[in-house]
């Protein structure tokens, strides 16, 4: 699974 | 933030503003695809099920509310308006759901990161998104005398998922650790869709010709 993604952007 | 990431957000807000012009200036939705519309609204519901729960900054939480506010209203007014719904190209308009949400719904099971329903909904938003814009493209096809603002609108589009490529290259060089090979695959194949209508955009703002795609 790929890694988590920073939630930051829209 | 960067300017790059800005810029996106702002043409993306323009893009939604062009279509709001059109829809309720002219009153008419013509050439404009309602199942796009709709798969846009379900990647803002999936995506933003963490508004109240992951605070980021006033500005991402102010933009989701007006992305989910400006879809929702989108998808009102071309579905229940009553002059307005008239103008909606209901035959043209035959892409089916299935073909775009069910791979998006399989992808984000396969690859979610983590399994909680916010994770994957958050991951299946990713794929939808990178896909919403076929059913509009395919309609414009079919579509014979293009207006400006329909034209418009998916270059603003267009151009928003561009800037957000730079904003990822950007923050790759800028930031440690910004890995993000999910978004960023999606978000080339987003672009990659739009390159076709790019190129008889700028053809037909070259030879200021209305803009026709052929089918």
């Amino acid at each position: 699974a790929p890694a988590a993604a920073l939630k930051d952007e829209l | 933030m960067n300017v790059f990431r800005l810029a996106g957000d702002m043409m993306h807000l323009l893009s939604i503003v062009v279509l709001l012009l059109k829809i309720t200036g002219i009153k008419s939705c013509r050439g404009i695809s309602l199942k796009t519309q709709e798969l846009y609204l379900l990647v803002f519901i999936t995506r933003y099920l963490d508004i109240f729960t992951n605070f980021v900054s006033l500005y991402n939480t102010v933009m989701k509310l007006v992305f989910l506010g400006t879809s929702s209203a989108i998808v009102y007014y071309m579905r229940y308006d009553r002059i307005i719904k008239l103008t909606y190209d209901k035959e043209q308009d035959t892409f089916k759901y299935l073909l775009l949400v069910a791979p998006s719904a399989v992808l984000a099971l396969a690859t979610s990161h983590v399994y909680t329903v916010l994770e994957v909904l958050w991951t299946f938003s990713i794929y939808l998104e990178a896909v919403a814009i076929m059913p509009q493209l395919v309609l414009l096809q079919r579509t014979q005398n293009i207006d400006n603002l329909t034209g418009n609108y998916v270059f603003l589009l267009g151009s928003y998922r561009g800037l957000y490529i730079l904003n990822w290259i950007y923050r790759f060089f800028t930031e440690k650790h910004y890995r993000q090979w999910l978004v960023w695959t999606c978000g080339v194949v987003q672009t990659i869709i739009y390159c076709d209508f790019f190129y008889y955009y700028f053809l037909s703002w070259q030879n200021n010709e209305k803009l026709a795609l052929p089918a």
